[in-house]
């Protein structure tokens, strides 16, 4: 049986960014992520769901820094664009769980969960890749959500 | 300057099930994926964002095959979560530009959005990673937002 899942990481430091309700137009996410980029801020994930309705939710992660700066250009390019509201958190960590092939090894991402959802470990985000599924939690969750992966996974083993 | 950026995929046979407002608490997304994974549907990438109002929206993609299956399986368990609904679409393609450290290289996400932006291309919904930027968008526009993205990353180069 392939040994899929190789080690977990927790991150401590970061900000989201969520905005919600941004115009579904093309051109919109460009632009937010251009002035973003102009003003110095380094973007860790982005994710983006649509909600079908002429709307989008949009969430990146930054690192912990200015987040004032980042304050002002969201909230002038959201106003620009004439639409869409912003809330920033701090009180974060993502947790994830880091191997290959992850996606056709089906039960990978349900298993993560189920170890989070037996701590009571609310999961706020989530975003996936074959080599990565991270997800974003209480700051407060960190420690109790890295150990229940780390457990679940038996990553503790040589 | 390094070459972040390696290449570009299209992939055109996937179905995205959105999941709109569903119960924000532990256990709710183990429970889906766990009822979708013993339908034996394989499940791509997975997205979530949190609304914050005590609900949120799960969005993932799965390999075109038995949508029936799918419906009745997720439909079932969200009356037994007791909130949200699901939308089932298979009219769409998935663009992604594909390399290494693409996190820490400021601005090749902006640059995918542009490109498409430039096309008038919507992107319904954003995962990223290290690896790779994924964009959801309409079926019918797959091939446009295929070329726009090897133009943008001068990727015809050999
Ligand atoms: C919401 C945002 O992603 C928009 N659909 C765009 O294409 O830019
Ligand atoms: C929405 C869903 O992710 C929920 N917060 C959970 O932890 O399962």
């Amino acid at each position: 049986e392939h040994i899929v899942v190789s080690g977990c990481a927790l991150k401590k430091d970061l900000t989201r960014v969520t905005l919600k309700h941004v115009p579904d137009q093309p051109g919109v996410v460009a632009q937010i992520f251009s002035v973003v980029g102009e003003a110095n801020i380094v973007v860790d994930d982005i994710i983006q769901n649509t909600m079908e309705d002429g709307t989008a939710n949009v969430s990146f992660t930054v690192e912990h820094g200015d987040v004032a700066d980042l304050k002002i250009v969201v909230d002038k390019k959201l106003k620009e664009l004439g639409g869409g509201s912003a809330i920033y958190d701090a009180n974060l960590a993502k947790v994830s769980v880091v191997g290959v092939g992850m996606k056709q090894s089906t039960g990978v991402a349900t298993k993560m969960f189920g170890a989070l959802a037996r701590e009571k470990v609310n999961i706020q985000n989530i975003s996936t890749s074959e080599i990565r599924i991270s997800c974003i939690i209480a700051k407060a969750d960190a420690e109790k959500a890295l150990k229940a992966v780390h457990a679940a996974f038996d990553l503790g083993k040589a």
